[in-house]
């Protein structure tokens, strides 16, 4: 629908806004990694949808918060500036269910954003230490 | 600022690129200038030129408003969720989600709706994929991926200038008057 502007959108309409795509992934603010939670394969396709989550079959995704999960929210918080926890926090549940561009983050493993820069490696010696890199701008 | 892979770009030497409206959606003339304005946020400081159409089978830039699943592998997902998206250099697709609520033009931030999409700020942001850029962790950047609803941002920023100038270099008219962001004046930021 096409609005010519805010003033033309009817009381009634304002009144009954359908809930966005993503609300029901508040559900999972505060899953945390290693246990199991009802859904949470859909999350997993949220984020495989950006480029979070590679090599693997939609069809093959569990509801456990696993460690490609993990990684995926790690990798999100650090391209969003967030606090790098690897749970499903507040504040990085505010973030995924914002509206936003169809366009992955993470193309091809290979780029972008803040992740693409670091030499983050997902094993846990590493995980509250990634390695920084310099990259030419 | 980010490419896509391998740095996708028009090609050497494009100046000027053509755009044109999907013929079934019959976008009236109001909405139509607001993609004008939105192309010319990216005319202003890079070396290319945008130019409607009418021909959309040959249009370097195909614009269209689609719902769900429209054939191209990325379905759209109703009201909110994704807005919109754009593919690299050179296919020109650009697809924007039927099911939203876009407000044309106005003070979007007024809106009573709460799901109201301010479809300028939507389609700068696309026109940079189109041009070759990806996503940017420089939240005031217009190449963050995400915006909320009732909220206007069409304003490029050193972020996004720096990106565009880097894949066609700088419009000569262009004073590099843009606002700097938080990551601009952080000395250390150590990118």
């Amino acid at each position: 629908r096409f609005f010519p502007n805010p003033s033309s959108i009817p009381t009634w309409m304002s009144n009954n806004a359908p809930p966005g795509a993503w609300d029901a992934y508040r559900n999972f603010t505060g899953c945390s990694p290693g246990k199991t939670y009802d859904g949470l394969s859909k999350l997993k396709n949220y984020f495989q949808r950006f480029g979070y989550i590679t090599n693997a079959p939609p069809s093959n995704f569990t509801d456990d918060f696993d460690d490609a999960l993990e990684s995926a929210v790690r990798a999100y918080q650090q391209n969003f500036n967030l606090n790098v926890t690897g749970e499903l926090d507040n504040a990085t549940m505010n973030y995924i269910v914002k509206p936003r561009c169809g366009v992955a983050d993470i193309i091809n493993g290979t780029t972008s954003m803040n992740s693409g820069k670091f030499n983050f490696n997902n094993t846990s010696e590493n995980k509250e230490n990634p390695k920084f890199h310099t990259v030419a701008h | 600022y980010s490419f896509f892979p391998g740095e996708p770009r028009w090609p050497a030497g494009t100046k000027s690129l053509t755009y044109a409206f999907d013929p079934n959606e019959n976008l009236d003339e109001t909405t139509k200038q607001v993609f004008a304005n939105a192309f010319n946020q990216w005319s202003k400081v890079t070396t290319i030129t945008f130019s409607e159409t009418t021909s959309f089978s040959t249009a370097d830039i195909k614009i269209g408003f689609y719902s769900g699943d429209h054939g191209d592998g990325e379905a759209f997902d109703g009201v909110l969720g994704t807005l919109a998206h754009a593919f690299s250099p050179t296919d020109g697709r650009f697809h924007l989600d039927k099911a939203e609520d876009w407000v044309v033009s106005g003070d979007v931030t007024e809106s009573t709706l709460s799901n109201a999409v301010d479809l300028e700020s939507v389609a700068v942001h696309e026109i940079g994929h189109l041009l070759g850029l990806g996503h940017s962790s420089v939240e005031e950047a217009i190449m963050y991926p995400t915006i909320s609803s009732k909220t206007r941002k069409v304003e490029l920023v050193n972020d996004d200038i720096d990106g565009i100038q880097q894949l066609y270099g700088s419009n000569p008219n262009f004073t590099g008057t843009s606002a700097t962001t938080s990551r601009d004046r952080d000395s250390s930021y150590g990118f």
